[in-house]
């Protein structure tokens, strides 16, 4: 799978979705 | 104790791997086995890895002697509700849990042995309509409870003594989960899969239900096994006890999937599928590294290599009967294969 199926891609997508979510 | 070589089915005219037989044991006085597990053990200084067999009513730890012959070390007797299945902590000794439940898991019970005043034991850790649970590194277990509409979702820790040290609650997705996988290499991270074929992410320190991913039509009811990121790709290894055969993929046990947790887009990496010839289905497995094992309704045990996406060696139902148990031990250098009867077999793969 390619990057341009499944979208911009991050290493720090954890940190990232935690800073991001509802506590 | 039996030894012995068991040649697997040649695939694409190549011998692949070879599950070789290692030993074998039975508990005399158990008749229908339920599940089967590995837990270290450790008692005056030594640590061994001992094979944990299960019936409806009693669980027993058997300690490995010489000459691959095996030593009951002790049997739980754990009363009226039947066992469902052995929940293993990994990397915890002298710790373990069992499922107890009729249709659904009703009880979560620890089991221990405690080298302070060298007695077994046991306790209670939750009761509830337990509809998953699993245990992770750390003497940690997470479990999701449904009554009615509401669904609770909750991780504890575990003391070295069994006793309930701290938890943490989870914030519940609207649908039920039906299995959950520790993140490889990522203390905080768990996944679940639910009943309505989504993936979901959680932040265990936090509680955060972080992200939520469908996984497709054509898989239904898929749980999760294994998952690791990598490069920003979260990779989950799902089996599919329901799936319908299809061209592209034949009659599917094991896929593996990358989702791009920021985007919740997924795509199928590879799919592995019953050996040609093979008629039945997936019926349970377990997966360890890269090898994926499972039993399938013909009464075979299959094993694949999920990187390769092919089967690499199959077990034909013995001369006592159908295969109904397949796990890895703590490596998927070791299978414990069961029979109903309570027989297990220990294979080197």
């Amino acid at each position: 799978c390619s990057e341009s199926d499944l979208g911009p891609i991050s290493l720090n997508w954890f940190e990232e979705l935690s800073a991001e979510a509802p506590p | 104790a039996g030894a012995g070589q068991l040649t697997p089915a040649l695939l694409d005219g190549l011998r692949e791997e070879s599950l070789q037989l290692v030993s074998k044991l039975k508990d005399s006085s158990s008749s229908c086995a339920v599940d089967v597990s590995t837990m270290w053990w450790g008692a005056a200084g030594s640590k061994e890895l001992c094979v944990v067999t299960a019936c409806e009513s009693s669980v027993s730890l058997w300690k490995p002697l010489a000459s691959d012959h095996w030593e009951k070390l002790h049997t739980w007797q754990l009363g009226e509700i039947p066992v469902i299945q052995i929940v293993p902590l990994p990397d915890t000794c002298n710790l373990m849990c069992v499922a107890l439940g009729d249709l659904e898991i009703g009880e979560i019970r620890l089991l221990l042995y405690s080298t302070e005043n060298d007695s077994f034991k046991q306790s209670l850790v939750k009761a509830g309509n337990i509809k998953a649970v699993l245990g992770l590194q750390e003497r940690r277990l997470v479990s999701s409870c449904r009554t009615g509409q509401e669904q609770q979702v909750e991780m504890v820790s575990l003391a070295e003594t069994g006793r309930n040290k701290d938890g943490q609650t989870l914030m519940p997705p609207e649908e039920t989960v039906l299995a959950f996988a520790e993140v490889e290499g990522m203390r905080e991270a768990l996944v679940g899969t639910t009943a309505v074929n989504s993936i979901v992410v959680w932040n265990l320190k936090t509680g955060q239900l972080l992200k939520k991913m469908h996984i497709g039509c054509s898989y239904l009811a898929s749980i999760c096994h294994r998952a690791y990121s990598d490069s920003g790709l979260l990779f989950v290894v799902l089996s599919h006890p329901h799936a319908k055969e299809s061209e592209s993929c034949g009659s599917p046990a094991f896929r593996l999937v990358a989702f791009n947790p920021r985007t919740a887009r997924g795509a199928g990496v590879l799919c592995s599928s019953l050996p040609p010839g093979q008629a039945g289905r997936y019926l349970e497995g377990d997966v360890q590294d890269t090898s994926a094992v499972a039993v399938l309704t013909s009464g075979a045990i299959a094993v694949w290599d999920l990187l390769l996406g092919h089967c690499t060696a199959l077990l034909p139902p013995g001369p006592q009967g159908s295969w109904a148990l397949a796990r890895w031990a703590t490596s998927s250098a070791c299978l414990l294969a069961g029979q109903r009867d309570g027989t297990v077999c220990l294979y080197r793969y």
